[in-house]
């Protein structure tokens, strides 16, 4: 279940719509201090269900571009992925596409509102599709900036609770 | 339960043992329970350097604790493996040696996981098979553009 | 007191203003108080990187972040400034360009400053007058050498 | 008042007396991970009254070598740092002095011991020396490995206490 594509619109720094494909398996994403790179791993937690004040900033606005000394706010944010599932490996009634598309869209003052495969769906239906892969929210599939300093610093109470959630 | 936590630590510590001698070109770590009851106990690693003693992680370099964290992730990681990995600077604090290993460990385990690395440093860079730079050349805007290592370098993208 | 407090505070600031635009080439950045009551406000930091928006420090980048807490640090020295200055990595996660803004600023400083920075930070050993190599080839013992920088290059002390 | 050079011997992994010399004003300390840059930073805020619990470890035993696979343990460690004082701003009794030598030192299982310019003394004149240098608790002339991801995620009422302090 491979991750093929991340298409990003509206989403913090991504104004325009940005495509990201991902052919091969040794990915590396480079650029200065704040153009954006690590924006794209917020964007794949947010619209794997992650709520926004986990990520940085505390509202859904701040997921919105909030406007530059060029161009005005965005009205909307959204953020796709597209599995390849080839190998039937995501379960249950989807097991049959050949691709897998997960979507999430805000707008200003709005709810978010998640789509697969293009079909408006609940969050708990994204959640459950990554059932089973590795994938969801104690999963170690997304190593943010500054998790790896988190971790050392962990007492070991802590700790054993990140062994059992993982699990 | 206590047979469920005996066996996630079981497992972890492992994979532990297994991964810190690939990162490290030696050595070793494995996980230690803290207290008497399995219900409660907290968890901590102890590792042994390459030619150095045995000591807790507290007591190491500022990259050593990185790497030595690195192991542990993987091993959590392994515990319920996704099809994808995405890694945001990891080897900031890693010496040239230290990321040659971390990158070596990356490209075997990517025949089963797809790595996807967002790094400042050249060797990172060069591992990779695919290389996507990030510009913001319209000053809050970014943009995605195809690099090679030469083009990465120029974007002033390496620290 | 009162008095006291927003001596520091205005003292701080200033320095702050000077200093957030040599690192980042532009921008501006100043403190704000939290509170209304001068004796228990607290204090935050706000900043303007060139081309972007207004914002609290935690909404910038990682690179960022940490180059707007050395103008911070640079600030509070300022206030107290002590013979020399001893820094620990603190380039690991700013990218060439910010580096290279950074060791001008050291370079400026440095007429009145002596300035000792542990770094595996290429650009940063290009800018010190001196090099000191640390070692360990018997294992677990340090052993000072001077080096240059391809010596540095070549016992891998670059990241 | 420049830092001539930092002398150390069985001070964590310095067990060789090793002395460092630093001419210049723009000194640059390199090497591979671990093997000991960091441990040059402890020795000088050890040197000028730092308890050891700030340092790694919490003991006055972690402070000195502890062997390796092929040394056995050192019985104490010894940080002298010489200034050089030729402008006279250190006050009081050292101003005549061209140079300042501080040294401190511990044997195992014992309590550390003070002196200047050779002379045994108490912390507290040591402590005493550095007042109005700029050197001392709350400076900012050592900035840790750490420090400035500390300082990042220092919240507003304590990043108040900092300022306060500092001056
Ligand atoms: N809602 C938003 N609208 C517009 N811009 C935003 C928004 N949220 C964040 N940004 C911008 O995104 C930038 C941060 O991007 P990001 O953290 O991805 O940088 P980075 O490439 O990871 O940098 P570094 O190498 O320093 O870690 C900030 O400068 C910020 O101005
Ligand atoms: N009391 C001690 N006796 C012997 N060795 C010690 C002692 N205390 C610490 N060490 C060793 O010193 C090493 C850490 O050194 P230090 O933190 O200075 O590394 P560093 O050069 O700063 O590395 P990095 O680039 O990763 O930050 C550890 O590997 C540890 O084994
Ligand atoms: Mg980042
Ligand atoms: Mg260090």
């Amino acid at each position: 279940m491979r991750l093929n594509c991340v298409k990003l619109s509206g989403f913090k720094s991504f104004v325009d719509p940005t495509t990201f494909s991902f052919p091969s398996s040794m990915v590396g994403v480079v650029g200065p201090n704040g153009c954006g790179k690590s924006n794209i791993i917020d964007a794949v937690r947010w619209v794997m269900g992650e709520s926004s004040r986990h990520l940085r900033g505390n509202t859904m606005e701040d997921v919105i571009f909030n406007g530059s000394s060029t161009r005005s706010p965005a009205g909307q944010a959204s953020v796709e992925l597209v599995f390849d599932n080839s190998q039937g490996r995501l379960g249950g009634e989807y097991a049959a596409y050949t691709e897998i598309s997960v979507r999430r869209q805000v707008v200003r003052d709005g709810q978010s509102k998640y789509f697969l495969n293009g079909v408006q769906c609940r969050r708990k239906d994204i959640v459950s599709v990554f059932l089973g892969t590795g994938l969801g929210p104690n999963s170690y599939a997304i190593i943010e900036q500054g998790m790896i300093s988190r971790l050392i610093d962990t007492k070991p109470d802590e700790l054993r609770v990140y062994l059992e959630e993982a699990a | 339960t206590k047979d469920r936590f005996k066996n996630i630590f079981d497992r972890v510590n492992q994979r532990l043992q297994e991964m810190f001698p690939r990162l490290f070109g030696g050595g070793k770590a494995f996980l230690v329970m803290t207290g008497d009851d399995l219900l409660t106990t907290g968890i901590s690693i102890m590792a042994r350097l390459p030619g150095k003693r045995l000591s807790s992680i507290h007591l190491m370099s500022g990259g050593e604790k990185a790497l030595t964290a690195v192991a542990l992730v993987f091993s959590l990681f392994e515990l319920n493996p996704a099809p994808f990995c995405l890694l945001d600077e990891v080897d900031a604090p890693l010496d040239d040696a230290n990321v040659t290993r971390y990158c070596e460990l990356l490209k075997e385990m990517s025949e089963r996981v797809q790595f996807i690395s967002i790094t400042h440093n050249k060797n990172t860079m060069e591992y990779a098979n695919q290389l996507l730079g990030i510009t913001m050349s319209e000053p809050g805007v970014s943009r995605m553009v195809s690099v090679d290592i030469d083009e990465a370098v120029e974007m002033q993208a390496v620290s």
